[in-house]
């Protein structure tokens, strides 16, 4: 573990509570795409299926448990609960995920480590965690106002990845040398996606004005 | 093993 990592995975956490607290406090989802939360289970379920099998530490079961435990939550809450469902507004949350699902999985089939089901599923986790943040990203752009926290909960999802980027920099030169170009190249990808909503909300914070994407 | 010993992460 190096502080890269554990910046990154704080980060990471620190956004899906965010986002629990703005569904649980405010009782809406309003500008949250449900299309992305529901990719981040599949995400979460496919990367965890060694949960069960492999021990590595107890911060990395309980950091996996946590993370299952609070994604699967969001979208309960974003289907389910009676006040929070009626927030979620379908009509502009159209992301159609099944063509991000589908080209992931053939592409993890293709490209891989190995071709056995969990390194698959593992590699098919890492795809298209690099492009689950797309639904959320377009029904920013179709929001004509951003709430801070949705603003906030955004930026802390891209800037995760960035720490994770730094941490394999970090672990290529300090501690094995080893090259990995599936978690590298997905990393890579998933970052530059959100680079053009980077460049507006820290705009946005250096004017003091609302968040605004660009249609 | 590079795939197994790069799972530590989340």
């Amino acid at each position: 573990m190096n502080a890269f990592r554990l910046a990154g995975d704080m980060t990471h956490l620190l956004s899906i509570i965010l986002l629990l607290h703005k569904i649980r406090a405010m009782k809406s989802c309003a500008g949250i795409s449900l299309r992305t939360q529901e990719l981040y289970v599949i995400v979460f379920v496919t990367r965890y299926v060694d949960l069960s099998m492999k021990y590595y530490s107890f911060y990395n079961s309980i950091m996996k448990i946590v993370f299952l435990g609070t994604s699967i939550s969001i979208v309960w809450y974003m289907r389910y609960h009676k006040v929070v469902k009626q927030t979620y507004n379908k009509d502009v949350d159209t992301f159609r995920h099944i063509f991000l699902i589908l080209p992931c999985f053939v592409l993890a089939l293709l490209i891989n480590r190995a071709f056995t089901v969990i390194e698959v599923l593992w590699t098919f986790s890492l795809y298209l965690e690099a492009v689950a943040i797309l639904p959320q990203l377009v029904l920013l752009q179709r929001s004509r106002n951003i709430d801070n926290l949705t603003g906030n909960y955004v930026f802390l999802l891209g800037a995760y990845r960035a720490f994770y980027l730094l941490n394999w920099i970090y672990r290529f030169f300090i501690e094995n040398h080893q090259v990995r170009w599936i978690p590298w190249l997905s990393g890579l990808l998933q970052t530059a996606i959100y680079a053009d909503f980077f460049y507006y909300y820290i705009k946005s914070w250096k004017n003091r004005e609302k968040l605004k994407l660009p249609a | 093993e590079e795939s197994s010993s790069f799972k530590d992460e989340l």
